[in-house]
């Protein structure tokens, strides 16, 4: 089973169109392995990406050269899957 | 094993077999009503269960709903299963939902992509395509919102199999997209075809694949926005209206684009809550609340859909 333990999942709020662009380059990044749950497409609504734990260092310093403010929305991507397969083992029994 | 509808826990995540369980669970306890159809098998082989409700007559104009095809959505899958159990227990007593169905039926397939959603219970929860291999690659899967055979293979949608977003080989080359099809256009009657996803809190209309506007896009547009007030009526959950194209991006091989193309007017996406703490990894006690707000929109658009034959 695949994990993703440190992963964290960073909600960006674009503030212009060229940040957008800037993170449609970061989402053409293949080697970073990103994972867009939501997209960038205009400035009105959030983006949201999966970052692997070993690319966190590198996305942040991106977005922080850009000035492309984010947070982090999901600390530990693993934890809250442990915390939903428990619930369902429990729901389960 | 959950042996009658009456335990069963609407609030919760549940695995494939579980929710095939409860399905025939749901038939016996309604069988003047609910019947439950293979639609055909998915890539791994797995069957592909569609909840009709029907209260009789013969290819009576109806009413399509789909959830899951991105499978690790799982709280679109869960929305399926309260919404499923909702109509069978409010028939009868909800004056509006009885008279949708004195003339239409409804058809649900409550897992539209089952190999995805095992594969993210078991193997990979963040796992979003169907598994079929991809011949001269690694990756496996099409993303099966983009292998539609409407403005298929354009912009918004990946030629690269190990995308999110791959295309797939050509249109329909998903068994469980052809599946679909082949029961739409056998049918011929359905007036209305409604994709569930999560998550963004949008409800849509096409197109994707071009900004271009539908021919009925001022009427489907009121109707969205009248049935987003009804949502937002329950707990405030305030989600956006628009055109795919206009409101996310332009993506190609969408299943509403298609169902649109095909004649069904009265076709919609929505993409459900968004709490901003979880993305799609919504707590399960988000479930019901999830269910119970989009239920209102549901109803507002089949109502619409009575009124309004064509």
């Amino acid at each position: 089973e695949r994990l993703f333990t440190g992963d964290q999942v960073i909600r960006v709020d674009a503030q212009s169109e060229e940040q957008i662009k800037l993170l449609q380059i970061l989402e053409s990044e293949e080697e970073w392995n990103l994972d867009f749950w939501r997209h960038p497409v205009s400035t009105e609504l959030p983006v949201d990406v999966r970052v692997p734990r070993s690319h966190l260092g590198a996305v942040k310093e991106y977005l922080n050269a850009h000035s492309i403010p984010f947070t982090v929305m999901i600390d530990d991507v693993q934890e809250l899957l442990d915390q939903e397969k428990a619930e369902m083992r429990e729901n389960h029994i | 094993r959950q042996r009658k509808t009456g335990n069963f826990d609407f609030g919760a995540y549940h695995p494939l077999e579980t929710i095939y369980s409860w399905m025939d669970t749901l038939v016996a306890q309604h069988p003047n009503l609910v019947t439950k159809l293979e639609i055909g098998k998915s890539y791994e082989k797995r069957p592909m269960y569609v909840l009709k409700f029907s209260t009789g007559g013969t290819n009576r104009p109806a009413i399509w709903m789909d959830l899951g095809i991105h499978s690790r959505e799982w709280v679109s899958q869960a929305t399926g299963v309260w919404t499923a159990n909702k109509i069978a227990t409010d028939y009868g007593t909800d004056a509006s939902l009885t008279s949708v169905l004195k003339t239409m039926d409804i058809y649900m397939l409550i897992v539209a992509n089952p190999d995805g959603y095992v594969f993210s219970h078991t193997k990979d929860r963040m796992w979003r395509k169907t598994r079929s291999s991809n011949s001269g690659s690694v990756c496996v899967g099409t993303d099966p919102n983009r292998n539609w055979d409407a403005g298929f293979g354009g912009p918004g949608s990946s030629t690269y199999p190990c995308s999110e977003t791959y295309q797939g080989p050509f249109a329909h080359s998903e068994i469980e997209v052809k599946n679909i099809v082949n029961l739409i256009q056998s049918h011929g009657n359905f007036k209305s075809f409604i994709s569930v996803h999560a998550y963004s809190q949008l409800l849509m209309y096409p197109y994707g694949y071009t900004c271009r506007g539908s021919a009925d896009q001022a009427e489907l547009d009121s109707v969205a926005r009248a049935a987003v007030q009804k949502l937002t009526s329950l707990y405030g959950t305030r989600y956006k209206v628009g055109s795919i194209c206009n409101i996310i991006y332009q993506a190609s091989g969408g299943s509403i684009d298609w169902s649109y193309d095909v004649g069904i007017k009265y076709s919609f996406a929505f993409e459900l809550r968004d709490t901003g703490r979880y993305g799609f990894i919504l707590p399960a006690n988000q479930i019901i609340p999830t269910a119970s707000e989009t239920w209102l929109a549901l109803k507002h658009i089949m109502e619409y859909v009575r009124d309004h034959p064509y």
